[in-house]
């Protein structure tokens, strides 16, 4: 199952709808510092998923609603959607007649956030197995956040193993 | 799961061997897991040394080293089993010249090898100069981010716009 | 003591202020002692917000940007009371060009004014040229570093050479 | 008080007498990944009385010796001294007619270590109350070690405190 695509709307400083494109190789993102491109990283992990604050770099989960500029209002609703080729038909049964799966989560201030899989409803654990599945996740070893390289190696040697888990 | 794990070990292991040598042009490195009675309880440790350089507390080794060794033993894990997405935050930042080079060969191996698709942030204009396509990130309106693709010579004047 | 404290703080607050917006080019920040009975017991908490964005918490801010505000802090404390020595070790690994070279101006005006004697170490080129003076680290012989003082040129081969 | 020159010998990697001159202004320090820079920032504090293993990243204070490498054999003592120009007379009462003040740290494998001021054996409390005198030490602000110049803004409000104690 390969990623093709990542939107987001109203995430973080993503205020207005963004399309990143996932194409095979090496893509490249660039940019002056605080202009966004951590905030990238951190909306693939959430929507996979991932539920602390902490390490959305906020305070709840909230925080990653678009708060506002010197020029904008805040808003209340952020939503980012993944985007994968199904054609290998590995997508859980519901699914699997698609020819691609849009991932989406969405969150609304105060209101706690829901997924969706092309439109339908789903639980998070649904999520969870369906990237599971696939190799990855929203702590998968393979997302390496800014200042994080050297962490494989300060860590201690029983977290290390769940690298191992990830090649078993 | 034991035997799963204990092949996905061994592969792991040929795989770090071989990628760190490249990655520091010499030395050795292995992984090793520590003693307990199931091996799924088990932890892995780490041991490698830079070329020149005798055994140590991977504690002592610098900035630079560590961030390449860490890459080593990501990049063996992908070998073995390869995640869909791979994102790399700024992993060149403690990187020389010359170690940005052989991060960049082993990144292209790893693209051209393996079905993994690589995003990979940076403010290196080595870097920058080796991927596929670029995606410059502003903020034209203060706060606001806005994604636009751009060629290398658009990421020179991203870089100087700041 | 309680009233060196908080004279420090006034002075420290005022530094800290001018320093931000010049290393931003604009936006505001500020210090505030947290509530306690005795201030020698308080905390002190750092408010930053770049030009064009809101005031928020610390921890949204980019690497880049929570390096220069740092720095800010840091060069405002020198103001008030100058160490005889700095050591930043690749403070300027997560900055971008623009950044490099508002951080090298605010470093000249710390080297000129005040009677701290600095110690700059860097991979970055744009760094390297503003130096008063530069020493090249080696292991010609590996395992075993040696100085050697070094011109710009110097510094760019020693790059290559890794 | 200025700080005018680092003399190493068999501290870490540094296994040759090596003299890094402290001059007025910015002197930069460069070379490959691995090299030792970092090594000469630890010395500095070590002379200055760095106390923990683990600030020095090892496991133990016998790790700042020389450990050897795949062609010479590991030293069994390694000596730091830091050069200061006391024109100024501030130095302590029993060195202050000096012109000179050279601060030097020892270390023997498995004995560990003694401090020395032009010679003179003092203890480490006078070492500390030295630098403490002068506006640094081995936990100034004023030191920042690699990957920690983001940790003033990590750290906790009461952790902070002590950069306001710095300055006053
Ligand atoms: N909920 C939010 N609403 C609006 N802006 C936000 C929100 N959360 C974070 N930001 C903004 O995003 C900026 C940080 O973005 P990010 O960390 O992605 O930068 P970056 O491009 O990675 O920079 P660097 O190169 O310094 O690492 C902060 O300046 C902050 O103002
Ligand atoms: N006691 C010791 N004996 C011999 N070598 C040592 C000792 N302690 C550390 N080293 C060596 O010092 C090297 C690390 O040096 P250091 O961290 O200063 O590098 P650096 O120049 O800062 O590199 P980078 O640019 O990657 O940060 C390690 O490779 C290690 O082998
Ligand atoms: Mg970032
Ligand atoms: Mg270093």
């Amino acid at each position: 199952m390969h990623f093709t695509a990542l939107r987001l709307v109203g995430f973080k400083s993503f205020l207005e709808p963004t399309e990143l494109e996932i194409a095979p190789g090496l893509t490249g993102v660039v940019g002056p510092n605080g202009c966004g491109k951590s905030n990238l990283v951190e909306a693939l992990r959430w929507v996979m998923g991932e539920n602390s604050a902490k390490r959305m770099r906020g305070g709840e989960m909230d925080d990653v609603i678009f708060g506002g500029s010197t020029t904008r209002p805040a808003r209340n609703l952020a939503e980012v959607s993944l985007v994968m080729d199904n054609a290998g038909r590995t997508a859980p049964a519901q699914f699997n007649e698609a020819e691609e799966l849009e991932v989406t989560r969405r969150i609304e201030r105060g209101q706690g956030s829901d997924y969706r899989i092309n439109n339908k409803g789903v639980r998070a654990k649904d999520v969870a197995l369906l990237f599971q599945d696939n190799g990855t996740g929203p702590h998968s070893a393979s997302l390496v956040s800014q200042g994080r390289i050297g962490a494989l190696i300060a860590a201690k040697p029983t977290e290390r193993r769940q690298l191992l888990e990830e090649a078993a | 799961a034991r035997e799963r794990l204990m092949d996905a070990y061994g592969q792991v292991q040929a795989h770090f061997k071989r990628l760190f040598t490249e990655l520091f042009g010499g030395g050795m490195a292995e992984i090793k897991l520590t003693e307990a009675e199931d091996p799924l309880e088990a932890g892995l440790e780490i041991i490698a040394s830079p070329p020149g350089k005798k055994l140590q507390n991977l504690s002592l080794l610098s900035g630079g080293e560590q961030a390449l060794t860490s890459l080593a033993l990501l990049f063996a894990v992908f070998l073995v089993n390869p995640s869909p997405i791979c994102v790399l935050d700024e992993v060149d930042a403690p990187l020389d010249e010359a170690n940005i080079d052989r991060f960049c060969n082993l990144l292209d191996l790893m693209a051209r090898e393996g079905k993994t698709r690589f995003m990979v942030i940076t403010h290196q204009r080595l870097t920058m100069s080796r991927m596929d396509r670029l995606y410059g990130v502003t903020m034209a309106e203060k706060g606001v981010s806005q994604l636009v693709s751009v060629d290398l010579s658009g990421a020179e004047a991203l870089r100087e716009a700041a």
